[in-house]
């Protein structure tokens, strides 16, 4: 159980952190 | 009457430890429970492998956030200035 | 009374010593029936580190979860500010008739992103 929690908050970190990179990007093209 | 809780609880979770010991100890003659042992053995290093990874991926997002206030910040000084010019 | 209190304290202590010593004797016998090697640990091993791993994963999960609702949080106030922004350059550029170059196609794929 404990291993399938972190797999599954290992997937929604990575998961937001690449929402985030994108995220950052486009704002930072309309900013532009 | 709290400290005597306290103190009972105290000595309650020596004696369960004692007992997790006791069940432990006759581990070592059924084969079956050692090999359940060395599987348990293995999937904690798996475990710990995962945590590592999800540190990082705190740590990446941690950094992240930073990033997204300065973005946040000079967006707000950039509305500033066109409040300005408006 | 204080002697009986006094009598009590010394009973608990005795037994608090006797527990440890209890427990000292069965982890080392455990240890010795079992002795740890590179590919197999003692169960005593094996119990502690799976406590000091659901401790590790409760410490980890505590820093998780308001690094995630702080992200979300900032997103939306960028999109906020960046939305309110666009609205005033648009209504700057009909005051003054400055008419600038339409959004790009990646322009309006980010703008629709972000929305």
């Amino acid at each position: 159980t404990l291993k399938d929690n972190i797999n599954i908050l290992l997937d929604k970190a990575r998961l937001e952190n690449q929402e985030s990179i994108g995220f950052i990007k486009a704002t930072k093209i309309l900013m532009n | 009457s709290s400290d005597l809780e306290q103190l009972c609880s105290h000595v309650n979770e020596k004696i369960d430890n004692i007992k997790k010991t006791l069940s432990l100890r006759n581990l070592g003659q059924e084969p079956a429970l050692k090999t359940m042992l060395n599987k348990i053995g293995d999937e904690i290093i798996v475990v710990n492998e995962l945590l590592n990874k999800f540190e990082l991926e705190i740590q990446f997002q941690e950094q992240t956030n930073a990033s997204l206030k300065e973005l946040c910040e000079s967006l707000e000084e950039d509305y500033k200035d066109v409040e300005h010019l408006k | 009374m204080e002697a009986e209190v006094d009598k009590l304290e010394l009973m608990f202590q005795k037994a608090d010593s006797d527990l440890d010593y209890i427990q000292y004797r069965l982890e080392y016998e455990i240890k010795t029936n079992h002795p740890d090697s590179p590919s197999k640990k003692n169960p005593i091993t094996l119990v502690k580190e799976l406590s000091a791993i659901k401790s590790r994963y409760q410490t980890l999960y505590a820093r998780f979860k308001p690094v995630a609702v702080e992200q979300k949080e900032t997103k939306s106030r960028i999109c906020a500010t960046l939305n309110k922004t666009m609205t005033m350059i648009q209504e700057l550029q009909k005051q003054t008739d400055l008419e600038l170059s339409p959004l790009t196609e990646e322009e309006k794929t980010m703008t629709e992103q972000l929305k």
